[in-house]
């Protein structure tokens, strides 16, 4: 069962997916897994859901694991996911939440990177598509989505880490995720969790220019970014993608705000100034301990303000 | 498997929109195989850039002629996923 899991150690994408398995097994009227597609090496793209019922709930989506080398992510989804499917019942934030909400969480966004992270080369970040008419492999699935596709802010060197991709959406893992957000039609929040450099952003990144709900993110985030100082000290920065990092074209939650889910968010999780993305296993759980509490103020924030 | 023996990764602070420019310049010399963890961004932001030990003294003297500080974050990055192949191999042992 999943008790027998070691949340304190990084693991291989099978072993990933078999818990995955004893998941919903040990949780069988809550938690079921779902695919929303394949990768481009045909690994398939697996969803979690956690619900109690009802069809075509307002939803939270949440990711880990876009860039396939941020081990620390897939880890803490992993931790997170258990946390959600055990607290329904007795956690009355999740409870409440689980009870008017699903929420669908891909744990392996990019499966074919994190496979070449265990076997071939522990750098790697992008996906592992061939991009025609280069030696250079693969596509910053953080640069593909349509919204300011192919700006300033993404590369068009196949060779470069932020590659955006031949096209808006060419990567199928990317294109997945459009579709099931498209079909489902009813998510009210999107967050995607990377590492590192301790921020939580929201949009925009293909522009300067603040989103039309700057204000009402940018309140959530820094009583998000407080409420995870509070565990263990971890000092986080907060505000739009472009003012905080730099000009970024072609992500995920630009994609998400500009199709009508207000709630989206990057988390850029711990570095502590020493490791980078390489954090050791021991910080697994406290990453994940203390992402944990901003995470719940967004899921709140949503449930309690219906658009 | 790749392995990454001998890299380093930099921790680099520019002191003006100069030494920013020069950074990004650097990290598109294609045969420097350099990899920025955390790109510059602007002054006084760290940037954190993987630099494969083959291209570290290049680097350095690039750095240090042109005045742009930096640490070393990472001594030895082949050193670290050692250590993390260890920690996972032993962790799978303890769950079987």
């Amino acid at each position: 069962s999943t008790r027998t899991f070691d949340f304190a150690s990084y693991h291989t994408i099978d072993e990933i997916y078999d818990w995955m398995d004893t998941l919903v097994a040990d949780h069988p009227g809550l938690v079921s897994k779902i695919q929303i597609g394949q990768s481009y090496e045909n690994r398939p793209l697996y969803v979690l859901k956690f619900s109690t019922g009802g069809s075509s709930r307002p939803a939270i989506w949440l990711d880990t694991g876009i860039h396939s080398r941020e081990w620390i992510t897939q880890a803490t989804g992993v931790w997170t996911a258990n946390k959600i499917a055990e607290g329904y019942g007795r956690d009355p934030s999740i409870t409440t939440i689980l009870d008017s909400m699903d929420i669908f969480f891909e744990i392996v966004t990019n499966p074919d990177g994190f496979a070449f992270t265990h076997s071939s080369n522990r750098m790697w970040r992008k996906t592992r598509s061939i991009n025609a008419g280069s030696n250079c492999v693969g596509v910053d699935p953080n640069r593909n989505w349509d919204a300011g596709f192919g700006g300033p802010g993404s590369s068009s060197n196949p060779c470069s880490e932020t590659y955006h991709g031949p096209y808006a959406h060419s990567e199928r893992e990317v294109k997945a995720i459009v579709d099931f957000i498209r079909g489902h039609g009813n998510v009210k929040s999107v967050i995607s969790i990377h590492s590192y450099s301790q921020m939580l952003l929201f949009p925009y990144g293909y522009k300067m220019a603040p989103a039309p709900n700057h204000q009402e993110l940018n309140e959530l985030a820094k009583k998000a970014v407080s409420d995870l100082a509070a565990v263990y000290g971890t000092k986080y920065t907060y505000g739009s993608i472009a003012n905080t990092i730099y000009m970024a074209d072609g992500t995920t939650v630009d994609w998400a705000y500009d199709n009508g889910v207000k709630y989206s968010f990057t988390f850029e999780l711990r570095d502590t100034g020493r490791y980078g993305f390489l954090l050791p296993s021991t910080q697994i759980i406290p990453t994940a301990t203390e992402t944990w509490p901003a995470l719940l103020d967004i899921m709140v924030h949503v449930l309690e303000h219906p658009y | 498997e790749q392995f990454f023996v001998g890299d380093q990764v930099l921790r680099i602070t520019a002191s003006d929109e100069e030494q920013i420019a020069l950074l990004r310049v650097l990290g598109e010399q294609a045969e420097l195989q350099l990899d920025f963890w955390r790109h510059p961004t602007s002054p006084g932001h760290p940037a954190d850039l993987r630099v494969p030990f083959p291209s570290l003294q290049a680097v350095k003297i690039f750095l240090e002629s042109n005045s742009i500080s930096y640490s070393i974050m990472i001594e030895d990055v082949q050193e670290l996923l050692d250590e993390e192949k260890k920690t996972m191999m032993k962790s799978r042992r303890t769950e079987r």
